[in-house]
């Protein structure tokens, strides 16, 4: 199985 | 006081329903440099950038920077009262709890306008680093739509694969697997029909085709869509809004568990 990643893990919260 | 003048008011009406099946409800945030909206979807895998760049109006006014939430489908309710030839208005007064969207026929012979409730929206905006990508694939839209079309019938995610032959889209599912290989082309008559492949280095990454074909939603808005890849990063799809800007959506790769 894959799972989808979280944008949060890459782009920063500003 | 808000007043943004759009000729071409169609384009909104596009922008719409290219957006409003990924993310429900948004903040239009409006400054001196344009009318842009960033917002993710609810399960904070894609998001949507977009920016009309404030030139590309015919007027635009903008007193001070000013941020209004709106309900996309409700938003899209009303666009959809306008002709496709309608110049649009959107305009909002300093603390309204209201947007008000004015069309007007080429012929100035039907005016209407469309008074929208506005609601607060408590939204995450992410700083997006500029990256550098491994692969940039420019093709077709209409081409780029078909193939995540098909792929979808066959299986749940696509694997797309760019290497020096060209950009290979990928999928299995129960029933079978399928490949799809768009070769390099740049020697077609039209510029927009044009595959063109920028690769640094061979990149393979597996996203969900649910979100893919939602993004292909924009295709009336642009005729070539660019693919951005790098391992392990996002992928942006990205459709050129004419001369004003541009709709960006960013997807996060599957990974293996």
């Amino acid at each position: 199985t894959s799972k989808q990643q979280k944008l949060s893990s890459f782009f920063s919260h500003k | 006081m808000l007043e943004l003048r759009l000729v071409q008011g169609s384009l909104l009406k596009k922008v719409l329903e290219a957006i409003r099946e990924l993310v429900n409800d948004a903040n239009f945030d409006c400054s001196a440099t344009g009318f842009s909206l960033q917002a993710m979807d609810s399960s904070h895998v894609a998001l949507v950038a977009l920016l009309l760049r404030s030139e590309g109006f015919e007027h635009y006014r903008c007193d001070r920077n000013l941020s209004m939430g709106m309900n996309l489908n409700n938003m899209a309710k009303m666009l959809r009262c306008a002709g496709n030839d309608d110049i649009i208005t959107i305009k909002a007064d300093d603390g309204s709890d209201t947007v008000t969207f004015m069309f007007e026929s080429p012929n100035q012979d039907k005016i209407a306008d469309f008074e929208m409730k506005l609601m607060d929206i408590d939204s995450e905006h992410l700083g997006i680093p500029d990256a550098e990508y491994h692969a940039i694939v420019r093709m077709p839209s209409a081409e780029f739509a078909r193939i995540c079309k098909d792929l979808s019938s066959i299986g749940d995610t696509v694997v797309i694969s760019v290497t020096k032959e060209g950009v290979k889209f990928s999928t299995a599912g129960d029933i079978g697997t399928a490949n799809i290989v768009c070769r390099q082309n740049k020697t077609v008559d039209k510029p927009e029909e044009a595959t063109v492949i920028e690769m640094q280095e061979p990149v393979s990454l597996t996203f969900a085709l649910r979100y893919m074909n939602s993004f292909t939603k924009a295709t009336p808005l642009s005729e070539t869509v660019t693919i951005s890849l790098s391992s392990e990063l996002p992928v942006v799809v990205e459709y050129k809004i004419a001369d004003m800007g541009y709709i960006r959506f960013y997807l996060a790769p599957k990974i293996e568990e």
